[in-house]
């Protein structure tokens, strides 16, 4: 099902996008918040082929079980070889002790088997959660839903909106913006860059 | 919560893009607030593949070679980069709760660009300045209050070395006065004359977004006759800039003219919807 917008925020929305080669985007519904029966709240953006990433992260003390185990996947890779990401809307998975890492980790795990990943493997997948704190990740529901949302994987620019779309909570709008560029060593070769991102409350960010 | 993901198909070395990313955060998605809430869950991640580029190039890296370590391609690419997420951090304060207005907060200092952010992260945290701006209210007052009470000004005058000196001389006269000594004979007047001044090297001006006239409210510490209905037709737009300057192009004391910095940073109004989201959002 697709949120409506409002009237005044549609000149935000784009309606065709430029998006970077060998990136792929899907959304998927795994009915994280109870209230939640239509949207789809889960989101995924990967490169086809593991590449460089960074990240950077809330300071506030008591940061969340996701921010910890992307902060470790990228420590522990070096910054090389990451996948993408895989994110939650609807519980923030904060304040949620061992067991909210254990299904960050899972969130992670689930998504690296399939691109072909074993146990072995060091993790790939980064991970993040937005939506109220304090509650558990339902992690069955989002595990058991990410086989579909590899199966929604696509490079249109639906396929982007539909991820951006996916991460909103109280946002009123999809987020999501590309371009394109070229870079003077080879001025014939056009690069794109696109970003999709969420937030309308508690939004003071202090990331490093 | 603020959850941000780039990509981009250019090739850029590990150590690089991190580094671009940390420098680049600072100026976008640090440089905005809605309501002054630091969430537990803000990300921002960045991916780089390369899928775009030539057979043979070389990922853009950092190396001491080139001029400040930045090669053509890495001084065109980190202007991109910068840009975007400036553009991508801005669409979030255009959502925030209930805003009706989207404020940019320029503040110019120099003192230092430390003092610039402090000043305009102080504005743009300010409840007070939020629901005036909600009400379409030109309460420079406000504004002037949130820079004076910023972190780390307060305490020292930083904004006016004057002040500080003048401060530190009252202090040592009336010290002088209890022992007996020296001129002690300020009368009050000349202690009230060599108090700290008001800053009289700040000034705010609302800087209307169709490109009009700036509406000067404060001038070197001294207010403007405010047109208020000027100041109406300006707080009816949906955009508005509110420039802070903490200089007046003079030396501080007996130095040079010292070069200024500027801070930039976005923000929203306060209003009742913002209060009825937010105590609806159910636990």
């Amino acid at each position: 099902a697709e949120r409506s917008i409002p009237a005044a925020k549609q000149k935000y929305v784009p309606t065709s996008g430029t998006y970077p080669k060998g990136f792929l985007a899907g959304s998927a519904f795994a009915g994280v918040k109870a209230s939640n029966t239509k949207y789809d709240d889960l989101a995924l953006i990967v490169s086809e082929v593991p590449c460089p990433g960074a990240a950077v992260f809330t300071r506030n003390m008591f940061r969340a079980a996701p921010v910890k185990v992307s902060g470790d996947i990228l420590r522990l890779q070096q910054n090389k070889n990451i996948r993408g990401v895989v994110i939650n809307s609807g519980c923030a998975n904060a304040v949620t002790g061992k067991l909210g890492l254990e299904h960050a980790e899972a969130m992670s795990r689930a998504t690296d088997k399939l691109f072909g990943a074993d146990d072995a493997s060091l993790p790939e997948t980064l991970v993040m959660s937005t939506g109220v704190i304090g509650q558990r990740l339902p992690i069955d529901r989002i595990t058991s839903a990410i086989p579909k949302l590899h199966a929604s994987l696509g490079s249109t620019h639906e396929h982007w909106l539909g991820a951006a779309q996916a991460i909103c909570t109280t946002d009123t709008f999809p987020k999501l913006m590309s371009r394109t560029f070229t870079l003077p060593s080879h001025p014939e070769t056009t690069y794109s860059i696109a970003g999709m991102t969420k937030g309308a409350g508690m939004i003071h960010p202090n990331m490093a | 919560t603020l959850l941000a993901t780039v990509c981009t198909d250019a090739a850029i070395d590990p150590d690089t893009l991190a580094k671009l990313l940390r420098h680049h955060t600072q100026t976008s998605f640090n440089s905005i607030s809605i309501d002054g809430d630091t969430s537990t869950n803000d990300t921002l991640a960045c991916f780089a593949n390369g899928a775009a580029t030539p057979e043979g190039v070389q990922p853009m890296a950092y190396d001491s070679q080139n001029v400040n370590g930045k090669s053509d391609d890495l001084r065109v690419f980190e202007q991109v980069f910068s840009t975007f997420l400036k553009d991508l951090a801005k669409l979030v304060v255009r959502d925030g709760e209930g805003a009706t207005k989207f404020v940019t907060i320029r503040v110019r200092s120099d003192v230092s660009f430390v003092t610039a952010k402090r000043v305009a992260v102080s504005i743009a945290r300010s409840a007070l300045v939020k629901t005036a701006l909600y009400g379409k209210d030109a309460n420079w007052g406000r504004i002037l209050c949130a820079i004076g009470y910023a972190p780390g000004l307060m305490s020292s005058f930083e904004l006016d070395a004057d002040a500080l000196k003048i401060g530190e001389q009252v202090k040592l006269d009336r010290k002088l006065a209890r022992m007996g000594k020296g001129s002690g004979r300020q009368d009050a007047s000349e202690n009230k004359r060599r108090a700290p001044v008001v800053n009289s090297r700040t000034s705010v001006s609302f800087i209307p977004s169709d490109g009009s006239k700036e509406l000067k409210l404060l001038v070197c510490g001294e207010p403007e006759a405010v047109d208020e209905v000027r100041a109406k037709e300006i707080l009816e737009m949906e955009d508005l800039e509110i420039l802070v300057r903490l200089e007046d192009g003079t030396p501080r004391g007996d130095g040079p003219v010292r070069s200024v910095r500027e801070a930039v940073f976005w923000t929203c109004d306060f209003s009742h919807e913002y209060v009825t989201i937010n105590g609806d959002y159910r636990t």
